[in-house]
C-alpha cells in the first residue's frame, strides 16, 4: 500500500469522529490539532485537559508550531502505549514530526495516523472504534487492517 | 500467486480480523 492510499484511508477514519473542524484532506491534519482532539476522545483521563491545553489551536502556517504539537501528539501517543497499554512499539519507526511539519510528508503522516489508530483500537473503550471501522467501506477496512497488522507486529509487552 | 483468491479481501476475512481485536484484552497483563 502506499503512502497516499493509507493516508487517505485513516484520513477517512479520521473523518469518523467528531471534530471542532472536520478535516477534508490530509494536509489538514499536519497541524496537530485535529490529532489531539481525537486522543482526548479515544482517552480522556490520559490525554486530558490539562494536556490538550499545551496544544496550540492557531497554527496558520507557522510550521514550527506544527512541529511543537505533533511532537506533542508524539509524545502523548508513545506514552500511552507504554503507560496505559503496557507495550512497547520495538522496530517501529517512529515518525519525524519535522518532515510532517515541514513538507507534510505522507511517509512521516502515515506512520503517525498508524500509532493513533493502534491507540482507538487498544484502548478502554475499543469496541465503539472497532465498530465503526467496521460499518466502513471495504477498501478502506483493508487499509486499516494492514496498517493495525503491521503495529501490532511490532507490539512487545 | 494468491491474486485472484476468492476470499482473500473478502468481508469475511475483516469481520475475522476485526472480531479477533474486538476479543483481545486491553490494557496491560
Amino acid at each position: 500500500m502506499s503512502h497516499d492510499e493509507l493516508c487517505e484511508s485513516l484520513l477517512t477514519w479520521v473523518q469518523t469522529f467528531n471534530l471542532e473542524a472536520n478535516p477534508e484532506t490530509v494536509d489538514e491534519l499536519t497541524d496537530g490539532v485535529a490529532l489531539s482532539q481525537i486522543l482526548c476522545q479515544i482517552a480522556p483521563n490520559f490525554f486530558n485537559a490539562g494536556w490538550y491545553g499545551r496544544i496550540k489551536k492557531e497554527v496558520g502556517d507557522n510550521w514550527r508550531i506544527r512541529v511543537s504539537n505533533l511532537k506533542k501528539v508524539l509524545e502523548g501517543v508513545l506514552d500511552f502505549y507504554n503507560d496505559v497499554l503496557g507495550q512497547q512499539i520495538r522496530d517501529f519507526k517512529h515518525p519525524d514530526v519535522s518532515k510532517i511539519a515541514e513538507r507534510r510528508d505522507l511517509a512521516e503522516m502515515g506512520r503517525l495516523l498508524q500509532l493513533v489508530l493502534g491507540c482507538a483500537v487498544n484502548c478502554e473503550h475499543k469496541e465503539e472504534y472497532i465498530n465503526v471501522i467496521m460499518g466502513m467501506e471495504e477498501s478502506v477496512q483493508h487499509a486499516v487492517m494492514n496498517a493495525i497488522q503491521e503495529l501490532m507486529s511490532k507490539e512487545m509487552p | 500467486m494468491d491474486a485472484g483468491k476468492p476470499g482473500a479481501t473478502n468481508e469475511g476475512v475483516l469481520a475475522n480480523f476485526f472480531n479477533s481485536l474486538l476479543s483481545k484484552k486491553s490494557g496491560p497483563g
